[in-house]
């Protein structure tokens, strides 16, 4: 089953908040490993997780193994590698080579016979963690605020992906373009859904995430939207997205 | 006159709509310069500049000087040296070096003196070009959305300034914390300025930028708030910060 990267150096376009939910939602009935590679660490304290001992910057720099990292979440089915501050200093420290690329993806083989789906999260940048989410992904979900700076920016994240695919990994695909914090009370919001259904097509999930003020307020609870606002719109929305992410990802 | 770096490594804050709706409100009565240190080349584009020919990108590799990359901008006394997609590169390619941390700011005494003040825009991240920003400024204006995250990621926002002010630029001090996208409407916003208030006193601007989809549709025109929508509350609250701004530079 597929390792999906949830990538966009923009940032604030909702990269965090679909990886939690995302994965929430396909915990539900699969086994599901979350990998937080931003140094903010958003992903880990959204889900409870605070200075979590061992995380992604020691297995990115070899000191312990994946398994040694994984721990248990407050969702049945789903675990986590978690982040730290740390982390930051891996994309310095990381020197660019193809090399240096890969080792994320080496370090998931181990353990991804455990899991139906490896949900990767990113920090809003191009450096050596994005890098490697995009070497050790099968697919990748790309997040897009509807919003002029996050219409804009489209084109250099589809251009970065392309780069990768062409140098370090050839299978690499983009399951879909997901719309977030969709307002339908703006014409903002509709103009850019128009804008991107027209360049993108069906590369754009029919799902879109509207803007929600449950789904901001669920990380401070350290749950995701389907423990602490299980009938509202967000989670409605990114189970629907649960249900297209497994379509797509069987039909490729 | 004082230069102001406007950084946050959360993404999605509000630094780009900080820096251009500032720089544009001062330019009603000062002489202002933009640099925009961005690779998304936001600030660059939100007024209007498309595809720049000389840029910060080829300043940063000391191919050319900062006056020959400054360009006016459609706005009364705001010049801007843009940005280009080209720059996030220099995240790589500059070796983090002391000396290296220092090309932004030996780049701008030569244009400083044209200016009453010079704001900084940076990517969400803590790279080169964020700490080039910080070695650079007088002043730093942080943005934080009063949300959960980018509440949680102020303390590591502190802590690299400490690190920077103490290695590198002992005269750096932070200006002000400027709570952004304020909801009225809803619990989370409140809570976090009363949290943010009580943690960090006097450091918070008094002026709070209320969340107006008018602020995210005006880059659409090329566009500040003051062109776009006069009257709306974001124009009135950048003007406001601007006075804030004035107040708490003459007074440092
Ligand atoms: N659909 C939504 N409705 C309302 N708020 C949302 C929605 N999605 C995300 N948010 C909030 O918007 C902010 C930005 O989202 P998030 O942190 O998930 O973005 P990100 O892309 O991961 O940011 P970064 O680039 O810093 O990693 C957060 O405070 C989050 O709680
Ligand atoms: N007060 C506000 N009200 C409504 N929308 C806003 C406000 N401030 C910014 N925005 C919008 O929110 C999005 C994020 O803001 P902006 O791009 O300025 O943040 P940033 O911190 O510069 O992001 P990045 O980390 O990617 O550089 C943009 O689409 C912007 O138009
Ligand atoms: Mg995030
Ligand atoms: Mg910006």
């Amino acid at each position: 089953m597929p390792i999906i990267g949830v990538i966009n150096e923009k940032g604030g376009v909702g990269k965090t908040t679909t990886v939690i939910n995302l994965a929430a939602a396909l915990a539900k009935q699969h086994k599901v490993l979350l990998v937080d590679l931003d140094p903010q660490a958003n992903a880990s304290s959204g889900l409870g997780l605070i200075l979590p001992e061992n995380t992604t910057y020691e297995v990115l720099k070899g000191e312990i193994s994946a398994r040694q990292a994984i721990v248990d979440s407050n969702i049945n089915n789903l675990k986590i590698l978690p982040a730290s501050t740390e982390l930051a200093g891996a994309n310095v420290d990381i020197k660019s080579t193809a090399e240096n690329m890969k080792i994320l993806s080496k370090a998931l083989i181990a353990v991804r016979p455990q899991f139906d789906f490896i949900i990767l999260d990113s920090p809003p940048s191009k450096g050596a963690l994005t890098i490697n989410a995009m070497v050790a992904a099968d697919y990748l979900l790309i997040p897009l605020q509807t919003e002029y700076y996050a219409l804009e920016g489209i084109a250099s994240v589809i251009d970065t992906i392309k780069r990768v695919r062409a140098s370090l990994n050839p299978k690499l695909d983009i399951l879909g373009i997901l719309l977030t914090m969709f307002d339908v009370r703006t014409n903002l919001s509709q103009q850019v859904e128009e804008n991107v259904r027209e360049h993108f097509g069906d590369m754009v999930f029919r799902t879109i995430i509207p803007r929600s003020i449950r789904l901001a307020e669920a990380p401070s609870y350290g749950q995701s939207i389907f423990e602490f606002a299980p009938s509202s719109s967000g989670a409605l929305a990114y189970k629907q997205l649960a249900r297209e992410v497994i379509k797509r990802a069987r039909e490729a």
